[in-house]
């Protein structure tokens, strides 16, 4: 079939033949299937409009509008089949590529992001997201973890402790992320592990997202006095953000186990081959 | 000998909020990032002479901080070396190890002299080659494997031609 495949004795992952973006992810212990749609976006960074002056900035994140634009509607794919790995790399433009993986006996899916440098030659600032859209019917909720202990229920537009008349309607929905981002059903869970502090959210039913790179071209008045403007052509970022699709029941063991293993991950130091016998003495 | 005062000062020093979240001026962005690249160095010594000393052997060992681009001269030039894999988990871990190398065989060996799957895949957007094989890390130790490159063969491509899809 012409649908892309991936996968190992847990997971698999298919990908929309036309476009090459991923379409489903399947967890076959579990029998849960989902459609899942994860593609690349971008928010114009606002330099302040009429209804205020606020700029995007180190300290702001104020997109000019509600709807990110696509990096790309479809990824140049090529799919690398071994015993020991099977990928999907996509290439959705020239500074925005991902690699989709799944190892033998991994339970969640690896996406390898390398995003810039955010080119700005339109004379838009940009922040950039990672956006996956599902059929969860999650009811304006989803949750945040806290330094990857406490995990925070958010609800759009809403705040616990006050009553909040909401200006910022992307913004103002977007919250720390230090480790994890899931959405649920009460049924099944989709939860997305990060390998780095971002911001998140879930500004609509079903969907979750994640900011991976921004480059702003003014400053935002709050101190710094310098736009986050990377020197020269700019940096390029490469992350993973590791998706589980679990049972609500038994989500927690999975994302708590592999978010230890992914904070406390191995470390490997490298020696030509021999040594002299070594001993305190 | 080694030190790790310079990167535990560092590290300190990168507590402010700046550091965490970027709220500063790029020259001063570069100047942490500075402080964090020097006080690696001196970490790296206690880290060789803590290993030579529990592995019971002496090596020159090389730290690889572009592994996560395949970038790594050791293991891209080497005909043999060593690889250790420390797990800092209170608990055993089957763990991946991927290293940028050049494009022919490998032979892996785990700790017990046993010859380990592997793979050399190719990495398509820059065509270079990544060795794969899986390791297993006991809880808070470490484990270390050796690799040499089989002379004459080159490793069968498993990739396919890139699918171009058809353009919107």
């Amino acid at each position: 079939s012409r649908v892309l495949v991936i996968q190992n004795e847990h997971i698999r992952a298919r990908f929309n033949p036309d476009t090459g973006l991923l379409m489903e992810i399947e967890n076959l212990d579990e029998n849960l299937l989902l459609p899942v749609r994860q593609a690349f976006y971008w928010y114009n960074a606002s330099m302040g409009n009429n209804l205020s002056s606020q700029a995007s900035g180190a300290y702001i994140f104020r997109p000019e509008r509600q709807e990110p634009l696509l990096v790309s509607h479809w990824a140049k794919t090529h799919l690398v089949k071994t015993d020991l790995v099977q990928e999907v790399h996509q290439n959705f433009s020239a500074w925005c590529s991902q690699v989709v993986r799944l190892y033998p006996g991994q339970r969640y899916l690896e996406l390898e992001w390398t995003v810039g440098p955010i080119p700005t030659g339109d004379s838009w600032g940009k922040e950039i997201i990672s956006r996956f859209d599902t059929t969860l019917e999650t009811d304006g909720l989803f949750y945040t973890d806290s330094n990857g202990r406490e995990i925070l229920e958010r609800r759009r537009d809403y705040r616990p402790t006050w009553k909040l008349n909401q200006t910022e309607p992307v913004a103002g929905n977007y919250y720390p992320v230090n480790s994890r981002i899931y959405i649920t059903d009460g049924k099944t869970q989709l939860t997305v592990l990060t390998d780095r502090s971002q911001g998140g959210s879930s500004l609509g039913d079903g969907s979750i997202e994640l900011m991976v790179h921004r480059r702003l071209l003014v400053d935002d008045a709050r101190g710094v006095g310098e736009p986050l403007l990377e020197e020269g052509s700019g940096l390029w970022v490469r992350g993973r953000h590791l998706v589980l699709l679990d049972k609500a029941r038994t989500a927690a063991s999975g994302h708590r186990l592999q978010a230890e293993k992914e904070v406390l991950a191995p470390q490997v130091v490298l020696a030509r081959g021999g040594g002299v016998p070594y001993c305190l003495k | 000998s080694g030190d790790s005062a310079p990167l535990k000062e560092a590290m300190a020093v990168l507590q402010h909020h700046d550091a965490v979240s970027g709220t500063s001026r790029q020259h001063v962005a570069n100047d942490y990032a500075r402080q964090l690249a020097e006080s690696w160095g001196p970490c790296e010594v206690l880290l060789s002479n803590a290993l030579a000393q529990l592995s019971g052997s002496k090596k020159d060992f090389v730290f690889c901080h572009k592994l996560n681009i395949s970038v790594c001269p050791l293991t891209q030039n080497a005909e043999k070396f060593q690889v250790t894999i420390y797990n800092p988990l209170g608990r055993k871990v089957d763990w991946m190890v991927r290293l940028p190398v050049s494009e022919h065989v490998y032979l892996v060996k785990d700790p017990n002299g046993t010859v380990v799957p592997s793979d050399v895949v190719t990495v398509p957007s820059s065509d270079s080659q990544d060795l794969l094989f899986s390791a297993s890390v006991p809880a808070l130790g470490f484990s270390i494997y050796s690799v040499t490159r089989v002379p004459g063969q080159s490793p069968q491509a498993y990739d396919r031609h890139p699918r171009s899809q058809k353009p919107w």
